[in-house]
């Protein structure tokens, strides 16, 4: 699965994500990554998200609606919900993966709970890094 | 402000002690060719969905990353791909699933958020609209890679003899 997030000068957000599936899957299965709130979410009053991992936790968790739920009704800063998602609830059902995660104030996430994540970022005037592990 | 953009290439990562040093630098080198193309975007004063979409395209065409070209294969040897994308501005969105064919599926997926009143399409109605929207289509062979093949053929000998691991790295391609 691959996927960008971005908050352009404008103050807008969007996110896409792009995947095969899993190795050896079944004909018709369908992950998270095409499911608005699971592995794909865009709002700019909280933020936009591309996941990739095992598809049914992050579909059973609403994986990417809840971190725009918890920074629009409880407050919670990007870093807080992503984290929260990612390295409790995911962990908790024995789902594996990460995000990317941008939020309209122009900070970012990029959790995972597994090995590592292909990622990148270019911060306009500032940081831009790519890592694996 | 100034932008900002973050990418990424899927959670299958090649474990530490598989990694060498030159496939290493060949994932940092993919990964940088396809932040400059979201980077020339947004510099360019572009929108966050524009520069999303070229940004996934790039990744899409990239055989290293479980996307487009270089995506992982069904049991029975096919492709079928998915693909989402979203703006934050009115919450437009557009998705795809189960796909084979459009180059770009997030195209596709761009396709059906400006070119239907739906959000989610499936199988041939999806295909239908990037027939129409005139986006381009490759053959079957156009998304084969032999790392993939050789994975697919892997994962099923380990299911044939119960090896089956839940390896991250092997089941998100």
């Amino acid at each position: 699965t691959v996927g960008a997030v971005a908050l352009d000068r404008h103050g807008s957000v969007a996110a896409a994500t792009s995947t095969g599936g899993m190795t050896a899957k079944r004909a018709g299965r369908v992950g998270d990554t095409p499911v608005i709130g699971a592995g794909t979410f865009a709002d700019n009053r909280s933020c936009a998200v591309s996941a990739t991992g095992d598809g049914e936790a992050f579909l059973r968790l609403a994986v990417a609606h809840e971190i725009d739920a918890r920074m629009r009704l409880v407050s919670a800063s990007l870093h807080e919900a992503a984290a929260g998602v990612v390295q409790d609830d995911l962990t908790a059902i024995g789902g594996s993966g990460g995000l990317i995660a941008v939020a309209a104030d122009g900070s970012f996430a990029a959790p995972f709970n597994c090995e590592g994540m292909y990622r990148g970022w270019s911060v306009e005037h500032g940081a831009r890094e790519t890592n694996i592990y | 402000g100034g932008f900002t953009l973050l990418i990424h290439g899927g959670a299958g990562v090649l474990p530490r002690d598989a990694m060498t040093p030159e496939a290493e630098a060949r994932y940092h080198a993919a990964l940088d060719r396809v932040l400059a193309v979201g980077e020339t975007v947004l510099a360019a004063d572009g929108s966050a969905l524009d520069a999303v979409e070229a940004t996934v395209c790039a990744l899409e065409d990239e055989p290293l990353f479980n996307a487009g070209r270089g995506a992982v294969f069904t049991r029975d040897g096919r492709h079928e791909m998915d693909a989402a994308i979203m703006e934050g501005r009115d919450r437009m969105a557009g998705a795809v699933a189960g796909i084979c064919g459009p180059r770009n599926p997030i195209r596709a997926a761009r396709a059906v958020m400006q070119r239907t009143e739906h959000v989610l399409m499936m199988g041939e109605g999806a295909q239908a609209v990037a027939t129409e929207a005139g986006l381009p289509f490759e053959e079957d062979a156009y998304f084969f890679t032999q790392a993939r093949w050789n994975s697919l053929q892997e994962t099923l000998e380990m299911e044939r003899t119960g090896r089956l691991n839940d390896d991250p790295s092997r089941r998100h391609g």
